[in-house]
């Protein structure tokens, strides 16, 4: 007799510059097992964009619900809530209606575009928590061919030997399966945002994960070349690889390259074991709601601040209107929504070893309306069955809570049908 | 498709026509050209406006370039029709 909403937390898991490259978008190579395990009991939206494919200025128009115009946020150089408007962030919204809410990893862009504060304490309940392994991403622990420490591209490394013998990502789902299971404990509501940092560059992963994408079936982009009629003005130059030492040395003409074929592919395969990489921790994650017994009153988003160019287009990097550059996944997990409350003591989320299992995952097919990152707020607040902020007028900067993005809960329901035909085994179990 | 075509749109900014050391990300002060982008289960369809950062205005009679990419024929949007078209239904269709 329960109502989905009735009650629900959010896990909220968001993805730095993750494309659509996963198994249950009908990627055949990549093996991204745990979400597509997640997708199999959520709604998969086919089609869903990011309002700019860069982070700090996608990432605040999400998270307040306003388009860059009304954040006025296209670089990463202003606080909106002196620079534009004081707009109510989704988090801020769930912590005024009696959640607790926390921030794990990067949820907002770091620096001045959120205060240096992660907006707490707007946003958060508590002090968000960033992994203390974040401040060597950047410094020299790739191991190079002369033996000798860089600061690369393509960064496959032993775990047990780099700074603090951890990763950020890998800290980052301790802390959330630590707070998951004090959430328990409390028995309150909450509102736990995890924000994951790879496969954005430098793709530094556990080197065990190159051993699922074999040398031999890495390819090319299907259309490496700048297209000939392509405006200047839409090419972005990629410079942020460009600043790597292991790209550096290759001595690439500015501004159209190419990059050498042979790196492409190492680039591509990196790319892809980061994911896989981020994949097992979205397992671990996952898992731990299981264990927690947050599984039947959680819904659970999983998406990207934006995508990435692997190639397409002569392009390595977000910065552009390109499809690739702005596609994100888009999924919500609802218990007794998207799938039938779980049943006591099943789990739903069992942690799936990528290196052992075989992928066969059935890539999901609708909803295949265009949906909008900007939709997340209104989204969330309907599926939590708070009252929907309204839309915001065509000037809003004096209204601290209005939407730019109407609820996309209305295709929820083209994946009724499947669940019907399930009933009948749901009623064996 | 009885159902009401569904639309997103984007934009991304530059600070000239042409590639620059600050292109992939100009700070605001040197934002000169706003594209912005309406993609539908058919098209992508961009137009690259004159922009001034002062005031946060488009000048709509700027236009720098254009992009049209039809998703049946060229899912990959690599070849760009725009030349191809009158546009006055699509600008007004995006504004």
């Amino acid at each position: 007799d329960r109502e989905p909403q009735d009650g629900m937390n959010v896990l909220f898991i968001v993805v730095d510059d993750l494309r659509s490259a996963l198994g249950c978008y009908g990627d055949a190579l990549v093996k991204s097992p745990n979400i597509d395990q997640l997708a199999s009991q959520s709604v998969v939206f086919q089609n869903a964009y990011a309002q700019q494919a860069v982070c700090a200025p996608s990432r605040v128009s999400f998270l307040t619900g306003r388009r860059p115009d009304t954040t006025r946020l296209y670089d990463f150089n202003s606080y909106w809530r002196v620079h534009a408007g004081n707009y109510s962030t989704l988090p801020q919204y769930f912590k005024e209606n009696g959640y607790v809410t926390m921030s794990v990893g990067k949820v907002f862009h770091p620096g001045i575009s959120s205060n240096h504060n992660d907006d707490y304490p707007y946003s958060w309940s508590i002090p968000p928590f960033h992994p203390s392994s974040e401040k060597y991403e950047n410094t020299k622990t790739c191991r190079g061919k002369d033996g000798k420490l860089h600061a690369n591209l393509v960064c496959p490394v032993d775990v047990s030997k780099v700074p603090e013998g951890t990763l950020p990502d890998i800290q980052s789902t301790e802390e959330g399966i630590r707070l998951l299971n004090l959430m328990k404990a409390k028995e309150k509501k909450f509102f736990l945002a995890v924000g994951y940092h790879k496969p954005h560059i430098p793709l530094r992963f556990p080197q065990e994960f190159l051993k699922l994408y074999p040398w031999e079936n890495i390819t090319l982009a299907p259309d490496p070349q700048v297209p000939k009629k392509l405006p200047s003005v839409a090419y972005n130059p990629w410079m942020d690889i460009r600043e790597r030492e292991d790209v550096k040395a290759l001595n690439i003409s500015f501004p159209y390259g190419p990059v050498p074929k042979h790196f492409q592919r190492r680039i591509r395969q990196s790319y892809f074991a980061s994911i896989s990489y981020l994949d097992a921790q979205v397992g671990r994650l996952l898992s731990a709601l299981d264990d927690a017994g947050l599984s039947d009153n959680t819904i659970v988003v999983f998406t990207a601040d934006h995508g990435w160019s692997l190639g397409e287009h002569g392009e390595w990097a977000k910065y552009s209107n390109f499809g690739v550059a702005l596609r994100v996944p888009l999924m919500f997990y609802v218990p007794g929504l998207t799938t039938f409350f779980p049943y006591l003591g099943q789990r739903l989320f069992p942690y799936i070893d990528p290196f052992s299992h075989v992928s066969s995952p059935a890539p999901q097919e609708k909803p295949q309306e265009m949906v909008e990152l900007v939709s997340l707020f209104s989204t969330l607040s309907e599926l939590a069955g708070l009252r929907v902020p309204q839309t915001c007028p065509e000037t809003s900067f004096h209204i601290a809570l209005c939407t730019e993005g109407e609820s996309i809960v209305q295709y929820f329901d083209t994946t009724k049908e499947e669940e019907d035909d399930d009933e009948d085994d749901y009623v064996d179990k | 498709n009885d159902r009401e075509p569904t639309i997103a749109f984007s934009q991304y900014p530059r600070p000239a026509d042409t590639p620059q050391l600050n292109s992939d990300k100009p700070d605001l002060k040197d934002i000169r050209v706003m594209g912005y982008s309406m993609r539908t289960d058919d098209y992508r369809y961009t137009l690259w406006f004159g922009f001034n950062p002062d005031n946060f205005t488009l000048n709509l009679d700027d236009i720098h370039a254009g992009e049209v990419y039809f998703v049946e024929d060229d899912p990959g949007e690599d070849h760009n029709v725009y030349e191809n078209f009158t546009h006055d239904k699509l600008t007004k269709k995006l504004f």
